[in-house]
């Protein structure tokens, strides 16, 4: 998962997570 | 057209011949998602973490999710009986995956987490592990270097401290620790090779 290009999409799972995804947080 | 991802953080090593390589990857990243986001609050949870600029919160996770997941997921890979169990729940062995095209990554992922394993270390020492695996200063990309490396001597100190406490009479189970680290960085380029031979196909 060093995934340099970002194929995984590592990062955006990675910054989502990091800022807390309100949108995927259940009530 | 590889039928195969021999990987334990998806849910089954078969691949769908029908499936084209997008799906492939999509289903695979849906897969894996939830784990790195676990890693993710894990990291949150890390006293310092979020002090670091954001920037260099994403290079760490970004550059140490693999390994911080290697340490977590030690125990999908029984040594005993030589099988790896996918997060779909079922049990592979060794041969099955060297048929589906497993190569040296597998052999030494059973080498790391049996070493890992005999270590017996409790779930706090090896919470404190996974934060000393994961705040590396020398990462590529980190822009605030001393935050970074000032974070990590702190918890490393508390490891040692912590190990120390826990196991008087075995003092080498904290070098023995240490020296886990550069296994894993092994580990984690000849994944990124793997990942990347993948990809070409």
């Amino acid at each position: 998962f060093s995934d340099p290009a970002n194929n995984l999409g590592l990062e955006d799972i990675i910054r989502k997570a990091l800022m807390g995804n309100l949108e995927e947080r259940p009530e | 057209n590889r039928m195969h991802l021999v990987c334990p953080m998806n849910t089954s090593p078969h691949v769908d011949p029908q499936k084209s390589g997008h799906e492939v990857w999509e289903e695979f990243s849906h897969s894996f998602t939830p784990a790195v986001r676990e890693v993710v609050e894990f990291a949150k949870k890390i006293p310092g973490f979020r002090d670091l600029t954001q920037h260099d919160q994403v290079s760490l996770l970004k550059a140490g999710t693999f390994e911080v997941l290697v340490v977590r997921f030690a125990s999908l890979f029984d040594v005993t009986d030589r099988t790896v169990t996918f997060l779909g729940g079922k049990k592979y062995s060794v041969d099955t995956l060297r048929a589906m095209g497993a190569g040296d990554l597998l052999n030494s992922m059973f080498d790391f987490s049996e070493k890992l394993i005999n270590l017996g270390l409790c779930e706090e020492e090896m919470s404190l592990f996974t934060a000393v695996v994961l705040v590396s200063a020398d990462r590529s990309g980190i822009e605030n270097v001393n935050s970074v490396e000032a974070l990590q001597e702190t918890l490393i100190r508390a490891l040692r401290s912590l190990i120390t406490k826990n196991h008087p009479n075995e003092s080498a189970i904290f070098t023995k620790l240490l020296l886990k680290l550069p296994d894993l960085r092994s580990l984690n380029n000849m994944h990124s090779e793997e990942l990347l031979a993948f990809k070409v196909h």
